[in-house]
């Protein structure tokens, strides 16, 4: 099923640069595969559990409509 | 609510601010009314007060600006990041930059600068994002009438909490 695969690959780059901007995410050689003890999984929790969302680490509706809200350029997380 | 960490505010309440350019979006006396009226929220619960200056150094200054502008945090084109702020300090601190690549408005359509101007204005004065979504400092924006507009108690806790409740 390319279409769906294209777009989850999709979807976990502009969640993958949210995390970045937003959560102080370092990618690190990761892949697009979904591990439930990654680094990028437990920021999505992270920020899941921030806006209030259901907090499951993966890339669900919910989680990408908010990704590609507009929103304030400041971290959420700030040291 | 929440603050940044140190908890870094003004130690004063007479704070100067200015607007170094302005956006082709809005006529310049729209973008002042809107910026003195975003700066009004804070200083009506509070015990601060804003005075714009036209020249110089001033504690919050705004500018608008597109992609990198000599800050290390680049803007990122249209929606996605709207603008920034920084808490409370010298040099950056306190100052509001705004992305240019935006459309700004002063009603719904669009970005409505006096929407974000006061929420930028909330990290200038020290106040961190809020995890309170109808709070005014969550970081997602959202649209609005900003002919009712009221700021959201979680909001007024929290600038409260550093600055005290207004004088009058």
């Amino acid at each position: 099923f390319p279409a769906d695969t294209r777009q989850k690959k999709e979807g976990m780059g502009l969640i993958q640069k949210y995390l970045e901007n937003y959560y102080g995410f370092k990618k690190d050689g990761e892949s697009f595969i979904w591990k439930s003890n990654s680094p990028m999984t437990k920021k999505i929790k992270e920020m899941q559990e921030f806006f209030g969302l259901e907090v499951s680490g993966k890339l669900d509706s919910g989680t990408l409509d908010l990704v590609q809200k507009r929103r304030c350029g400041f971290p959420d997380v700030a040291g | 609510f929440s603050t940044f960490a140190g908890e870094p505010k003004w130690a004063k309440q007479v704070l100067t601010y200015r607007i170094l350019n302005y956006t082709p979006d809005l006529r310049p006396t729209h973008v002042n009314a809107a910026i003195k009226k975003a700066l009004s929220v804070w200083s009506s619960v509070t015990p601060l007060k804003f005075i714009k200056k036209d020249r110089g150094d001033a504690d919050i200054m705004i500018s608008f600006a597109a992609r990198g502008h000599d800050d290390f945090i680049p803007f990122d084109g249209p929606g996605g990041s709207v603008a920034h702020a920084y808490a409370p300090g010298k040099g950056f601190g306190g100052d509001a930059h705004f992305d240019e690549d935006e459309t700004w408005t002063k009603n719904t359509e669009g970005t409505n600068l006096f929407y974000v101007a006061a929420h930028e204005f909330g990290h200038s004065l020290g106040l961190f994002h809020s995890k309170d979504p109808n709070a005014l400092m969550y970081p997602v924006y959202r649209k609005f009438d900003p002919s009712v507009f009221r700021l959201h108690q979680d909001d007024i806790n929290g600038i409260q909490y550093l600055y005290g409740p207004s004088d009058t």
